[in-house]
């Protein structure tokens, strides 16, 4: 659908502008951490596959909120600048339910997004930083 | 900014690109202008030039609307969610979800629709995959992965020129300033400016 100018667009609700976005549903797993189970955190994981943040499973993915899924939420915390806690924290999951590109942030396994900045951070989990 | 895994590009001989569209899509001028106005933002940076042509299955950069499944492994997923992907030179793919509302011109940030996606900037990240960027970073480079539902963002940042002419050079006019975003365009989005 193409709207040509603005004011095309009918100024009443399009009946699918009801309909939830596909990852609006993610919203529920606000706090959720480590350790956790949750119905449906396997979409999630599915999400970060998608983008390349979790390799592909032989299996399907589990609604167990694991090291994998922390991992992957750790590296996605740094590539998007925000806390890097591991926790579905309100600001991270603003962040994964944004509309994006469909292309990876990570291809080959490694983190393209953030060349040169270092790995080792998220292992850590302090910043650093340098006054200029 | 980065690349993608080997660094491909469009080498030096092809650097005069022609760009088609899917006969089955039967876009209007309009539309397919914003995807002109989408090129030059890279050929104002760099030496490419990019041509549009008729000829959809000879184009160096082949441009098409898909709903769903698409026969590349990468099916779109209606309203908001993946917008759109783009492949890297020299494969020239460029798809997007036809499920989207898509804004062709006008404000898109005053939009009363909350999933209205403005085409223009979709258009510039993904041209930036089809010439060789992955995603980058910086927030305020065209291409970071994410961007809010009526969101304009169509200039390239600094981030965005220093990747894409690491990749191929200047272009002999550009004047070497760009425009960041943050003085152009504040991302709104549920009221909250996000920028």
């Amino acid at each position: 659908r193409f709207f040509p100018n603005i004011t095309a667009i009918p100024p009443w609700p399009l009946p699918n502008a009801t309909s939830l976005a596909p990852w609006d549903a993610f919203k529920k797993f606000a706090g959720c951490q480590s350790g956790e189970k949750r119905d449906g955190l396997s979409k999630l994981k599915q999400y970060f596959n998608n983008f390349g943040y979790i390799p592909n499973s032989p299996t399907n993915f589990s609604d167990d909120f694991n090291d994998e899924l922390e991992k992957a939420l750790k590296i996605y915390q740094q590539n998007f600048n925000l806390n890097v806690t591991g926790q579905l924290d309100d600001q991270t999951l603003q962040q994964i339910v944004r509309p994006r590109c469909g292309n990876a942030d990570i291809v080959n396994g490694t983190s393209s997004m953030n060349s040169g900045k270092s790995s080792s951070f998220h292992t850590t989990g302090h910043f650093r930083t340098t006054a200029h | 900014y980065a690349f993608f895994p080997g660094r491909p590009f469009w080498p030096a001989n092809r650097r005069d690109l022609t760009y088609g569209f899917l006969p089955a899509n039967e876009l209007s001028d309009e539309v397919k202008a914003v995807f002109t106005r989408a090129f030059e933002k890279w050929s104002a940076v760099t030496p490419l030039t990019f041509t549009q042509t008729d000829s959809f299955f000879s184009a160096d950069i082949k441009i098409a609307f898909y709903s769903g499944d698409h026969g590349d492994g990468e099916p779109f997923d209606g309203v908001l969610g993946t917008l759109a992907h783009a492949f890297s030179p020299t494969n020239g793919r460029f798809h997007l979800d036809a499920a989207e509302n898509w804004v062709v011109s006008g404000d898109v940030t005053t939009s009363s629709l909350s999933s209205a996606v403005d085409l223009e900037s979709v258009a510039v990240h993904e041209i930036g995959h089809l010439l060789g960027l992955g995603h980058s970073s910086v927030e305020d480079a065209i291409m970071f992965p994410t961007i809010s539902s009526r969101t304009r963002k169509v200039e390239l940042a600094n981030d965005d020129i220093d990747g894409i002419q690491s990749l191929y050079g200047s272009n002999p006019n550009f004047n070497g300033s760009a425009t960041t975003s943050t003085t152009q365009e504040r991302e709104t989005s549920d009221g909250e400016a996000r920028y």
